[in-house]
């Protein structure tokens, strides 16, 4: 249903950039890969006491995970044969997950309080890839 | 189609930024707080809502430095520690290494903590605030910095000199009873940071933060020939120095892990 509002919606866009009329675009977004979430402090104005980075590159994993799968959603096997089960029984079993399959930590540095500062460092915060789970 | 609105932007995959969806004021302020809980930091800290923030303080501008010069991404893209850049705050080897093994890094602003009463010598009495360190945090380390400029005031005090730390255990009836820390020799010849191993001091003052009294500086020539001189004689900047040399503390930890099993629980 969003599909269907967004593309009666867009009709003042670049249909040439448009993911929601593009086919060949449609066919990227349908595929289990990483996609970018880009989340900026500045924008969300806590500069004034985050002091560094501006913000960061969270990315996500979006799209599915269909047979067959090739290399380029790093699928387990499980995920192999999570999707074949699933092809003999689709109303049953759901198709493998498309999730991250490397994460990595970002540092943040921000006050405290008006005089003491913290540079902290958060795990597993930044997908580094995606793949079928 | 790149108006900025909400602060999140979705690639499309052909390395253009489009609007996925267009967030309200109220769904905004929720998207921002999720993000912030998930970074740990539910409330917007006292007394910063507008202000620029004080960078140019030393404290500060240590951890900056950290940030852009010693700090790697993760494990595989962290350098060799003998390639990364010291910065301006000389980052000795022990100082890379407890960075690499800390998951927080925290510096605390140095105070002069009069108490009347008490009789200060000639030394210098710091306190610094470390009631929000983490209980759940475990300390590796911490340091007392303290700058040292060529700019000596007294030509008697030219030389090589000794500066103790003491914690500071009794204040009463101005009588003062100090605890041995560290100690460091160092020269007024040579001008640069000047650091002193204060663990023993944070791990006493985070366990028991009603005994937090502060730190006494004390400073002797080298050779005995003169008593006890202020540190300022000797080139030590203090409070009344440029922002960016006044004295701070440094605390390295590690996280104990429980804190991140308690945040999911709760959210």
């Amino acid at each position: 249903d969003a599909r269907r509002k967004k593309k009666s919606e867009s009709t003042n866009w670049d249909h040439r950039n448009n993911p929601y009329t593009d086919s060949a675009m449609q066919y990227h977004s349908r595929t289990c890969k990483i996609q970018t979430l880009y989340v900026s402090f500045r924008d969300l104005q806590w500069q004034d006491w985050i002091i560094a980075p501006d913000g960061y590159d969270a990315y996500y994993c979006s799209g599915e995970c269909n047979f067959p799968l090739n290399a380029h959603m790093n699928a387990t096997n499980h995920a192999i044969v999570q999707t074949l089960v699933h092809l003999v029984s689709p109303g049953k079993v759901p198709k493998p997950c498309c999730a991250p399959t490397k994460l990595s930590a970002i540092s943040v540095l921000y006050f405290l309080d008006e005089s003491n500062v913290i540079l902290k460092k958060y795990k597993n915060m930044v997908v580094k890839s995606c793949g079928c789970h | 189609s790149t108006e900025r609105m909400s602060g999140l932007y979705v690639d499309n995959g052909f390395d253009q930024t489009v609007v996925h969806r267009v967030v309200n004021q109220r769904e905004k302020r929720e998207v921002e707080h999720e993000i912030l809980n998930l970074l740990g930091l539910p409330d917007r800290p006292r007394n910063t809502h507008g202000r620029p923030p004080q960078v140019k303080r030393s404290a500060p501008k240590f951890l900056l430095d950290i940030y852009q010069n010693a700090l790697g991404e993760d494990e595989e893209e962290k350098s060799p520690a003998h390639h990364r850049k010291a910065g301006e705050f000389d980052l000795s080897g022990q100082d890379l290494k407890a960075i690499d093994q800390s998951d927080v890094i925290m510096t605390f602003a140095a105070h002069n903590h009069h108490v009347p009463g008490v009789r200060h010598e000639r030394g210098k009495r710091l306190w610094f605030d470390v009631s929000e360190v983490p209980p759940e945090e475990h300390i590796i380390g911490a340091e007392l910095r303290l700058y040292h400029n060529t700019d000596v005031r007294n030509w008697r005090n030219r030389g090589s000199y000794t500066i103790t730390a003491y914690r500071v255990l009794k204040t009463e009836n101005g009588t003062r009873e100090l605890q041995y820390i560290d100690a460091i020799n160092a020269t007024t010849g040579k001008e640069g940071w000047l650091t002193l191993n204060v663990s023993e001091a944070l791990e006493h003052w985070v366990n028991n933060p009603d005994g937090n009294r502060g730190l006494y500086l004390s400073v002797h020539p080298a050779d005995r020939s003169v008593h006890e001189v202020r540190p300022e004689d000797v080139g030590i900047v203090g409070f009344r120095g440029d922002a960016d040399k006044q004295p701070f503390m440094v605390g390295y930890f590690k996280s104990s892990g429980k804190r991140e099993s308690k945040v999911r629980q709760k959210r």
